[in-house]
C-alpha cells in the first residue's frame, strides 16, 4: 500500500492473506473468498488466513487457516505464458470455495458484493479503502497489514499514466469496462496487495457499510493510479458459481 | 323255615283243650307271598270280647281276628268256618285258655298256605309311578316310551337334561310343553354365553304354570336359575311369581327344573338374550371419542382421537389416536393410555446462532433463535419464534419447521478505518 497506514484486521475484516502467492482476497461468504484471477493462477491449492493484522509465522498461528475447496478463476481470463509479462488483466477474478466455514467475529466478517443497481457502480472521486501486507514506499515487504483511502479515477487517467519505462509499455496495457481505475493522489495498492478489496461505502445504508466494488488488479506503476476488477460487471458470474458449488450434486 | 303250606290245631285236638294254657304259633311263608289262614274247626269256650278263651290272629303287630265260640261252615262245598288272608308272609297265631271251662271244648284246626300277593293293588301304596307289573313272589314297575326307570326301581322319568345353549337368542321349554310335563323327572338346560354377555331371562306370566308350593310354602315341583354365585327361584305356581325379567350378572346360567310324582301341569317356557356388558363412558382428557354414543357396550371399538397439540405414547412411538374395545369383563383396552401434550423435544442447535432454554417443551411453548450478533444475522424473514406445534415439531410462522440461518454481516468493520489526511 502506498501512501496508507498501518492498520487494524478489525479495519478490513474481510481482509485475506494468501500465503503462497503473497497477496490479498476478500472475505465474501463464510466459504467464499474473491481475488484476482492472477493471484490464485497456477495455484490450485493456496493456503489462506483470515482474522490475523499481522503476517509472521507466529501471528498466523491464532488466525483462522483457511483452506481451499476449489479455485474458480474466472472463463474470460486468458492464461499467458509468461504471467510477469502479462498486458491484458481483462477479467482479473476468482473465487475460492472453502473446505471450512470462517468463524465470523471482530477480526473476520465478509464484506458485501455490490448490488445490481446502478448506484453501485463507483464514479470518479468516490472513496474506497483498499488494504494488504504488498510494497511500501519503503519496503518491499510489510507483516503489518497497511490501508489507505483512494479516490476513484476515470479509466483514461490509469490509461494516460506512465509506467516505469514508458517506451516499452506504450499502448501494451489493455484497460476495458471490467476494470476500475482509482488513485492518483499518492495513495495507491502495489506488488503484493493484489487481489485485495477496494471497499466503497454502500450508498443506501445510513450506517458505514462496505461493499467490494474493485479488486486490487494491477498497476503501471505504484503510487500513483491502479487499476482494480470492476466487481459489478462479473454480479452473475459469481453468484451463479457459488450457486452451484453450493449445490451437493455439483463437485 | 318258611314253608308253602301247613296246619296249627289247638292242644290235645280232637279231644278239649286244657285249662290254663297259651301257645303261639309263627307262621312263616317265602317272601313276596301273603299267608291264606282258614279254619276248618273252631269250638272255643264262648265270651264277651273272647276274655276267657281265644284264638288271637296277628299280622305285624296288627290284631287281624281274635276267635271264640262254635263256628260251623256256611257252604256246604267249603269245610272252611273261617278264614283270613293277609299280604304279608308272617303270621302269629295264639291260643290261650283260662282256668275253667263248664264245658269241654275242642279247640281249633286251621290250615295255611302261602299265596300270591298282588303287590300292584294289594297296599295301599302305589308302588310304581306308572306301570305295575304282578308276578307270583313280586312284581316291577315299567315306563311308557321315552320315559326311564329311575334307580329306585319304581319311578319313571324323562331324559330331559344335557342341552346346552349357546346362541344368543332362545326359547327353553319344559318338557311337553304346553302338554303336561314328566313327574319325577330333573332337567337341567345349561345357557353357556360368551364372556362378556349377560344372561337376562324373560318370562310371561302366563307362560308359567308349575304345580304349587304346598302348605309350608314349598314347591312341590319347581323351576330354579342358578349362577355361578347365585340362584333365583325356586319357582312354582299358576303364574310366574319371579320378576319377569332376571338378569343374571353372568354369562352362564343352569336352568333347573325339577318335579316330583303327583300333579303335573302345563309347565312353563321362556326367552333369554345375551345382553352386552356395558362399558363405562368415560371422560378422556383431551380427547374425542368416535363414534360419540350414550352407552357402550362389549365388543364397541371406539376411535379415541388426541385434541390438536396432544399425543399418546405407545413405548416410544406417538401417535394422535388408539383404539379402544369394551372388553368382556366391562373394563376398556388400552385404558391406560391417555392423550399428553405433544413433546417437541429439546430444540435443534443452530450454526452461529442459539436458542433460548425453554422452560418447557410442550405443546405451545415458545422458544427464540438468535443469532451471534453483530457479526451474523438472521437470514430469513419472520424473526427467530418458533412455537411447538400439534404434530411435534417446532413451527415459525414464516418458515415452518425449517430452522433459521444465521448468516454473516457483511461489511461492517468492527471498527473503522480513519485515513489520516496527508
Amino acid at each position: 500500500i502506498f501512501g496508507g497506514q498501518a492498520a487494524e484486521i478489525q479495519n478490513f475484516p474481510w481482509q485475506v492473506f494468501f500465503q503462497s502467492s503473497r497477496a490479498g482476497g476478500a472475505l465474501i461468504d463464510e466459504r467464499w473468498v474473491l481475488t484476482a484471477a492472477h493471484v490464485v493462477e497456477g495455484t490450485p491449492d493456496p493456503t489462506m488466513y483470515a482474522g490475523s493484522r499481522c503476517i509472521r509465522a507466529r501471528c498466523l498461528e491464532s488466525a483462522q487457516r483457511l483452506t481451499a475447496h476449489r479455485v474458480l478463476i474466472h472463463p474470460g481470463w486468458r492464461p499467458v505464458d509468461n504471467p510477469s509479462a502479462r498486458r491484458n488483466f481483462d477479467n482479473d477474478i476468482a473465487l475460492v470455495q472453502l473446505k471450512d466455514a470462517v468463524k465470523m467475529g471482530p477480526t473476520a466478517s465478509p464484506i458485501c458484493l455490490p448490488g445490481s443497481a446502478a448506484e453501485y457502480g463507483p464514479t470518479e472521486g468516490d472513496l474506497g479503502l483498499i488494504s494488504g501486507w504488498g510494497r511500501t514506499e519503503e519496503k518491499d515487504i510489510v507483516v503489518r497489514l497497511r490501508g489507505a483511502k483512494v479516490p476513484v479515477a476515470t479509466l483514461e487517467k490509469c490509461t494516460e499514466a506512465q509506467g516505469e519505462d514508458p517506451r516499452a509499455e506504450a499502448g501494451a496495457y489493455v484497460l476495458t469496462d471490467n476494470m476500475i481505475c482509482a488513485g492518483g493522489e499518492g495513495a495507491d495498492s502495489c506488488q503484493g496487495d493484489s487481489g485485495g478489496a477496494f471497499a466503497v461505502q454502500d450508498p443506501n445504508e445510513g450506517s458505514p457499510k462496505f461493499y467490494v466494488a474493485g479488486l486490487v488488479s494491477w498497476g503501471k506503476k505504484c503510487g500513483s493510479y491502479g487499476v482494480y476488477t470492476n466487481v459489478k460487471n462479473y454480479l452473475d458470474w459469481i453468484r451463479k458459481t457459488m450457486r452451484e458449488a453450493s449445490d451437493p450434486g455439483h463437485d | 323255615e318258611p314253608t308253602m303250606y301247613g296246619k296249627i290245631v289247638s292242644p290235645n285236638y280232637p279231644q278239649a283243650y286244657p285249662n290254663e294254657i297259651e301257645k303261639t304259633w309263627d307262621i312263616e311263608v317265602p317272601e313276596g307271598f301273603g299267608v291264606h289262614l282258614y279254619f276248618t274247626h273252631l269250638d272255643i269256650e264262648l265270651s264277651e270280647d273272647c276274655a276267657y278263651d281265644s284264638v288271637q290272629i296277628m299280622s305285624g303287630g296288627i290284631e287281624e281276628g281274635k276267635l271264640c265260640g262254635q263256628r260251623t261252615s256256611k257252604s256246604p262245598q267249603s269245610p272252611i268256618v273261617q278264614e283270613f288272608k293277609v299280604p304279608y308272609n308272617k303270621l302269629q297265631v295264639t291260643f290261650k285258655s283260662d282256668f275253667s271251662n263248664e264245658e269241654r271244648f275242642t279247640g281249633f284246626a286251621a290250615y295255611y298256605t302261602a299265596v300270591d300277593v298282588n303287590e300292584c293293588t294289594d297296599f295301599a301304596d302305589v308302588p310304581c309311578s306308572h306301570f305295575c307289573n304282578n308276578f307270583i313272589g313280586g312284581y316291577f314297575c315299567s315306563c311308557p316310551p321315552e320315559y326311564f326307570l329311575h334307580d329306585d326301581m319304581r319311578n319313571c322319568g324323562v331324559n330331559c337334561s344335557g342341552d346346552v345353549f349357546t346362541a344368543l337368542f332362545g326359547v327353553i321349554a319344559s318338557p311337553n310343553y304346553p302338554n303336561p310335563y314328566p313327574e319325577n323327572s330333573r332337567c337341567e338346560y345349561q345357557i353357556r354365553l360368551e364372556e362378556g354377555f349377560e344372561v337376562v331371562v324373560t318370562m310371561r306370566r302366563e307362560d308359567f304354570d308349575v304345580e304349587p308350593a304346598d302348605s309350608e310354602g314349598n314347591c312341590q315341583d319347581s323351576l330354579v336359575f342358578v349362577t355361578d354365585n347365585q340362584q333365583f327361584g325356586p319357582y312354582c305356581g299358576n303364574e310366574f311369581p319371579g320378576p319377569l325379567t332376571i338378569e343374571t350378572k353372568s354369562n352362564t346360567l343352569d336352568v333347573i327344573f325339577q318335579t316330583d310324582l303327583t300333579e303335573q301341569r302345563k309347565g312353563w317356557k321362556l326367552r333369554y338374550h345375551g345382553d352386552p356388558i356395558p362399558c363405562p363412558k368415560e371422560i378422556t382428557a383431551n380427547s374425542v371419542w368416535e363414534p360419540e354414543k350414550a352407552k357402550y357396550v362389549f365388543k364397541d371399538v371406539v376411535k379415541i382421537t388426541c385434541l390438536d397439540g396432544f399425543e399418546v405414547l405407545e413405548g416410544n412411538v406417538g401417535s394422535t389416536f388408539f383404539y379402544s374395545t369394551c372388553q368382556h369383563n366391562g373394563k376398556w383396552s388400552n385404558s391406560k393410555l391417555e392423550c399428553q401434550p405433544v413433546d417437541c423435544g429439546i430444540p435443534e442447535p443452530i450454526q452461529n446462532g442459539k436458542v433460548n432454554d425453554p422452560e418447557d417443551t410442550l405443546f405451545g411453548s415458545v422458544i427464540h433463535y438468535t443469532c451471534e450478533e453483530p457479526y451474523y444475522y438472521m437470514e430469513h424473514e419472520g424473526g427467530g419464534e418458533y412455537r411447538c406445534s400439534g404434530n411435534g415439531s417446532w413451527v415459525n410462522d414464516v418458515l415452518g419447521t425449517e430452522l433459521p440461518k444465521c448468516a454473516p454481516v457483511c461489511g461492517v468493520p468492527s471498527e473503522p478505518f480513519v485515513g489520516k489526511q496527508r
